[in-house]
């Protein structure tokens, strides 16, 4: 790093690369402030600012990377498989014969394990307020509801009754959006009492949710309301959803909350992410009346193999300003999404090789340590006060640059063990 | 397929536009 330019480094207390254990934010649920778009408060599932983060087991002065780093990562991975089994054309052979033979397909969607930031959404006339996990990975919203026929995960907040709104309607068999289920969730509808549409979805780690399909009232603030919104209420819901009532689908499918409101939002939708387990972000949506001086846009690709998820066209890295010798080919041939419930960011394996590379050199003044699950670049910084990291750059399509923030280049289990929070495929086809 | 995670995003506004086709990063705004 010495070698680097002082532009070309973070400088970062090493004090920090551990999780703080007290809410440094505003924990207040809704923002609804008149004149403003509509926005939501993010927390982290198991951070200091959520409200589940006592109920889980956990004691306020540790985050869940803290408790088990290694579980952690290992979920995260879960969700990396379960998307490229997604994205593969084979396995959506697969999983069509699976359907048809009435088995659920062991990884059909997205693992939930690391989907972690919520954001409190209310269902119903009176609206509820509950928790549910934002995911732009998937695109089914569903929440438990009551009765709860075959069973309901324990979860914060009260669980929805159907029978306590006035605007509630199960949709039926042979409508429009029975049919959409199948593309949201990957599994057909099926049929059930009165004709009611019954969806089905189960995620990477097994986690799953069968329920009616349903038209209800979703309320972003008090004011900001969707009416007749299409989700699913789920009657038999198992799985690592923590204490989160259900989800919220922010991907591109019809039934994604994005294409159900688009007349009202028009497809836009922005987010800042807490940077720690013990901060909020927010969620807003709607065009902004004056975009950040500093944006910058790429395209969004649309791939046949999963039109769902937002794919972009990333062509370089950069490492302590060096743009590393990859050929754009090795980012083209697989594609590249970009997810919310993914922690740690995946690189075709020549790629990352490359990326590995040139951090070690840099930081090559600092001793190694022991790989930690996935991560393999890791290094002991006891005794260091302060350290010296490159910086390190994303490169897109239109010349549009995503520098990693300082508190998105590591991951640290303790201060003997901070590794590079980036990790790499089996494969440049994967 | 490579995957931009959230521990990437961290520290910026990540801004998606499904009408326009095109996704927005602005750095410095999520103070």
């Amino acid at each position: 790093a010495g070698e680097l330019n002082h532009d070309d480094v973070h400088v970062i207390k090493t004090s920090s690369l551990l999780p703080a254990t007290t809410c440094s934010s505003s924990t207040s649920t809704i923002k609804d402030l008149k004149n403003k778009q509509p926005s939501l408060n993010i927390v982290h599932r198991h951070g200091t600012c959520s409200s589940m983060f006592v109920h889980e087991g956990q004691k306020k002065t540790k985050s869940s990377t803290e408790l088990d780093p290694k579980e952690f990562l290992k979920h995260d991975q879960m969700r990396v498989e379960a998307l490229h089994f997604k994205l593969s054309k084979k396995s959506a052979n697969a999983q069509e014969q699976s359907t048809k033979a009435t088995a659920l397909p062991v990884q059909s969607g997205s693992s939930l394990g690391t989907a972690n930031y919520v954001v409190r959404v209310g269902f119903g006339t009176p609206a509820k307020y509950m928790s549910v996990i934002f995911d732009t990975g998937s695109d089914l919203t569903w929440i438990q509801c009551k009765p709860c026929v075959r069973f309901c995960y324990l979860q914060q907040d009260a669980i929805f009754n159907p029978s306590e709104s006035t605007s509630y309607s199960n949709i039926i068999c042979n409508t429009t959006e029975c049919s959409q289920a199948k593309s949201a969730t990957g599994i057909s509808p099926s049929c059930g009492n009165s004709s009611s549409c019954i969806y089905g979805i189960q995620y990477g780690d097994q986690s799953f949710s069968v329920g009616y399909l349903v038209r209800e009232t979703l309320s972003i603030t008090s004011t900001d309301v969707i009416n007749e919104f299409t989700f699913g209420c789920g009657q038999n819901n198992r799985g690592l959803f923590g204490l989160a009532a259900g989800l919220l689908g922010l991907g591109r499918d019809k039934l994604s909350f994005v294409s159900q409101t688009y007349k009202k939002y028009g497809g836009r939708f922005s987010y800042c992410l807490p940077s720690t387990s013990s901060s909020t972000g927010h969620l807003t949506f709607g065009a902004q009346k004056r975009l950040p001086s500093s944006v910058k846009f790429t395209p969004m690709v649309k791939d046949s193999r999963g039109p769902s998820f937002y794919f972009l066209n990333l062509i370089a890295i950069t490492v302590g300003g060096q743009k590393l010798a990859i050929s754009p080919s090795v980012f083209a041939s697989s594609g590249t999404i970009i997810d919310s419930g993914t922690v740690i960011s995946r690189l075709p394996r020549t790629a990352y090789t490359s990326l590995q590379s040139a951090f070690q050199k840099s930081m090559s003044s600092y001793p190694s340590a022991k790989p930690l699950s996935i991560l393999d670049t890791c290094f002991n910084l006891a005794g260091y006060k302060e350290v010296r990291i490159p910086k390190i750059s994303l490169l897109f399509k239109g010349g549009v640059a995503l520098d990693v923030d300082s508190s998105g280049l590591l991951f640290a289990t303790s201060i003997q063990q901070v590794c590079l929070a980036f990790a790499a495929n089996q494969d440049d086809k994967d | 397929v490579g995957i931009i995670g959230n521990t990437q995003q961290q520290k910026l506004e990540v801004i998606y536009d499904v009408g326009q086709n095109k996704l927005g990063f602005a750095p410095g705004s999520c103070a």
